[in-house]
């Protein structure tokens, strides 16, 4: 049987609010390491990465490797009735067709359970290779979210470079053109306060909009964000879940004709 | 212009 309890329920109500918009079906694939997903969205233009660890868990136990075919907005309507509070705790005996979905209140007097139907989800899985990336920038994931808010309503596409002199985000539209740049700024005494740009060589890259606008719906999940970029590869914009572990969005780039 | 790359382009499949 698989069986999983996270005291901080709001966690995986944020996870879902997060990923429920941009992919509609994929599985939870569970093992004695922990659970994860990996599924595109319906254009296959960008991929979500979610690996939570086993050890993250208040208690996580996993007799056999299984993948539970989850619809996303069916898990979020179930996820809603979930207290930001509670205590949530997933089980699922091998081979189920269902999920429970256990709530319970921080002073143990409520106590709910939910089934939610799992689907036969046929899956191909990506292979991501482990790369260096030319540009690696660490910001604050609200300024991550301001930004590409911005942009988004002035144009469809962004053009990102990262030089020595700074991040810099570009895009124009009917109404003109915005620039914002982000220096390399450790002064905040707050780690998550800070901008920290690790270059290895300059690289500028389109992506559209829409889709990085998206990933920022992952924002309530953690302070910090990490962008990670590479000439003519995919954008990888990454979310650290506390102990958790972590959610990676990556963005296919425009592509020169 | 530019075209949007798919995702799979650069990910092979496992």
């Amino acid at each position: 049987m698989f069986e999983a309890r996270i005291t901080q329920g709001a966690v995986l109500k944020k996870l879902v609010e997060a990923l429920k918009e941009l992919v509609t079906e994929g599985n939870f694939d569970v093992s004695s390491t922990g659970l994860q997903l990996q599924a595109m969205d319906s254009s296959h233009v960008c991929l979500v990465s979610l690996a939570l660890r086993e050890d993250g868990f208040e208690h996580f136990r996993c007799d056999r490797n299984m993948a539970m075919g989850i619809h996303f907005q069916n898990l979020s309507k179930i996820l809603k009735c979930a207290g930001n509070e509670d205590t949530i705790t997933l089980k699922a005996e091998d081979n189920a067709d269902q999920l429970t979905l256990m709530f319970e209140s921080s002073n143990q007097d409520r106590i709910s359970d939910f089934d939610l139907k799992l689907m036969s989800i046929e899956s191909e899985h990506l292979g991501i290779p482990d790369q260096e990336y030319s540009a690696e920038i660490k910001m604050p994931s609200s300024e991550y979210q301001r930004i590409v808010r911005d942009l988004t309503s002035i144009g469809d596409t962004v053009l990102i470079s990262a030089t020595k002199e700074g991040i810099k985000f570009s895009t124009s539209g009917d109404v003109g053109t915005a620039n914002v740049t982000l220096r390399h700024n450790t002064t905040p005494e707050k780690p998550e306060e800070q901008t920290i740009i690790d270059l290895k060589e300059p690289v500028a890259l389109t992506f559209a909009l829409r889709y990085l606008n998206n990933f920022a719906k992952a924002t309530p999940l953690a302070p910090v964000v990490k962008l990670s970029l590479t000439k003519d590869l995919p954008i990888v914009v990454e979310y650290q879940i506390g102990e958790l572990g972590a959610v990676k969005f990556y963005l296919a780039p425009k592509i020169d004709d | 212009g530019a075209t949007q790359a798919k995702i799979s382009s650069f990910f092979g499949g496992k």
